[in-house]
């Protein structure tokens, strides 16, 4: 958690 | 996922369909920017690269599959189908005012100096002036149809409603991406003028028309 670069989102 | 995260991709969805709709629907294109819709398939192109590289999940991928064959398909219905009926006179907002700060501001500031990285930070910032060609065309011809607002409203709403899912996510998850949070206030605060006419006016069953 907190890492930004997890792309998940639309 | 969560409920604000759903709300806002159906909301997003809800956008790209009403658009796509009341072009072929009507089969014409009149009031509508195509130069935005030129900027949306471009932010779609460069996000969803990584469709080529990762794969996430089936709503995940089928979404991206969705918004990008309806970006280009709306792209095509403005300057090839209904070409004739495309307002450039008023569609004149300087796309390189846009695509060229934000080329350089995704260089300058982003979370890894990486290929796929950079196009998905320029994406970002890409979207949330993408809509600015659009308001602007409609404080040129100073009216919109009905159908025209019921589409910008749920565009603008499902970036607010993203603001509401990092808030959650960063409760919950600890989760928070500075880059996308930023651009998505700026995203949302551009529609912020568009979201009062659209209360005191479509909502109140009058035809948005700015004051001349």
């Amino acid at each position: 958690p907190g890492k930004s670069n997890q792309k998940d989102e639309l | 996922m969560n409920i604000f995260r759903l709300t806002g991709d159906l909301s997003h969805l809800a956008a790209i369909i009403i658009l796509l709709l009341k072009i072929w629907k009507t089969r014409s294109c009149a009031g509508i920017s195509g130069k935005s819709q030129i900027l949306f398939a471009l932010v779609f192109t460069t996000r969803y690269l990584d469709l080529l590289t990762s794969f996430i999940s089936f709503y995940n991928t089928i979404m991206k599959l969705i918004y990008i064959g309806c970006a280009y398909a709306t792209v095509y219905l403005i300057y090839m189908k209904f070409k004739a009926t495309y307002d450039g006179n008023h569609d004149s907002f300087r796309l390189e005012f846009l695509v060229v700060p934000v080329g350089g501001l995704a260089c300058l500031v982003n979370h890894d100096f990486s290929f796929l990285e950079i196009l998905w930070t320029f994406s970002i910032y890409l979207e949330s002036v993408a809509i600015l060609p659009q308001l602007f065309m409609i404080s040129k011809t100073g009216e919109a149809e009905t159908i025209t607002t019921h589409y910008l409203f749920f565009l603008g709403l499902y970036r607010a409603l993203y603001l509401f899912n990092w808030i959650w996510r960063f409760y919950f998850e600890g989760f928070f991406d500075m880059i996308a949070i930023v651009a998505g206030v700026v995203q949302t605060i551009l529609y912020c003028d568009f979201f009062y006419l659209y209360v005191t006016k479509v909502l109140k069953g009058k035809k948005l028309s700015l004051p001349a």
